[in-house]
């Protein structure tokens, strides 16, 4: 045995040669591997979760006054502007936010008696075709910041940064008993509740309006609205910047919900509001009131039910809810 | 201010932008 041991030992003596170039090639193929990964950690910068704020970043960020000065600056940009003074702030405005001017219905800046007239500005008929050919279309001008499926309760405001659908919704949405002693459930729990039907499954899209934009929101679909939820809420800034940084800013934020049925099943849009822009109006709602003064509680919320009485849109014998069509008006947001 | 749009649809459901593009009001948004 020894001796075929030792013969075949002999046998092998070349063979560590070619084992050690192949060896020195793997690790020079690896080695390039981590080089390119490390570049592209570079040029990515830091991951989600090394850039979020700590918790007493977001502490220091509540304290500002946010609230206050957002009223603040919607009631100084609802006085009136001299007449010979409009064209150029507003002119200002325009240029610095990159507002297009021309597709507004009314193009002559004189006509706007004050900012916040000019910011809540209407377009001329036609500048936005409403896409016949599909069923959902975009309902406001704007960037996309994410969208995709929504996964066991929760969903991303950009890549990597979520919040909860339950937070973002509140309690008893769809169907639920609604107690006062209605507590949080689990994240999976609380989507299975909205009952989706076989064979669907729940998507989320956020659009996010830059001060330039056009700042009315219109119906993505043909849909039903049977409930509106008001979350009284902080004023921070939504843009992508502070949302990569703030984990569950939209839950943190003043937002108007809508929910109701589409022809899929469950349909919400929401408009969440921001610093100097936490206004916002729904169209036939006129008990809405966002960005009051006062105290409020994380997660308080107020409910309204739309039905027949206070709905002037349905038809008599139409079910209750306010029916809009795709491209319909329905809400606006303002400056304060 | 931001629009968030949250609701269910068939699981082949696919949406016809990237992320960080802009999209103007009317635009279709989905293969639907």
């Amino acid at each position: 045995i020894g001796a075929a041991f030792m013969n075949y030992c002999k046998t092998l003596k070349w063979t560590p040669i070619p084992l050690g170039v192949g060896f020195a090639y793997i690790c020079y193929l690896q080695y390039g591997h981590i080089k390119k990964r490390e570049k592209r950690k570079q040029l990515k910068g830091v991951t989600p979760e090394e850039g979020l704020a700590s918790p007493w970043q977001i502490n220091v960020y509540k304290a500002l006054p946010f609230r206050f000065t957002s009223r603040l600056w919607g009631q100084v940009n609802s006085l009136d502007v001299p007449h010979m003074l409009r064209k150029p702030i507003y002119g200002l405005y325009a240029r610095l936010f990159n507002c297009n001017v021309s597709e507004a219905l009314v193009e002559d800046l004189t006509w706007y008696q004050n900012l916040s007239d000019f910011f809540r500005r209407e377009l001329k008929p036609g500048v936005r075709p409403v896409e016949q050919t599909r069923s959902l279309v975009s309902p406001c001008d704007g960037k996309v910041l994410h969208f995709g499926k929504v996964e066991k309760g929760w969903m991303e405001q950009v890549k990597g940064v979520t919040y909860t659908l339950q937070g973002f919704l509140g309690p008893s949405i769809r169907g639920q008993p609604h107690t006062e002693t209605t507590s949080e459930i689990p994240e999976h729990d609380y989507q299975t509740s909205l009952s989706i039907r076989p064979g669907n499954s729940l998507y989320q899209c956020v659009i996010y309006l830059a001060p330039g934009d056009y700042h009315r929101f219109h119906s993505p679909t043909d849909w039903t609205i049977n409930h509106r939820r008001h979350f009284p809420g902080l004023l921070f800034s939504v843009n992508p910047g502070v949302a990569r940084w703030i984990r569950g800013l939209f839950n943190m934020n003043e937002r108007v919900v809508l929910h109701g049925e589409w022809e899929h099943g469950f349909f919400s849009m929401t408009a969440v509001g921001a610093t100097n822009v936490g206004s916002i109006g729904i169209y036939f709602d006129e008990d809405l009131r966002t960005n009051v003064p006062g105290r409020f509680k994380t997660g308080e919320y107020y409910d309204h039910h739309y039905n027949q009485s206070s709905n002037n849109n349905t038809k008599d014998n139409a079910p209750e809810g306010v029916q809009v069509v795709k491209g319909e008006g329905v809400g606006e947001f303002n400056l304060g | 201010s931001t629009i968030v749009l949250i609701f269910e649809a068939p699981k082949d459901f696919e949406f016809s932008f990237k992320p960080g593009e802009k999209i103007r009001l009317g635009e279709g948004i989905s293969s639907l």
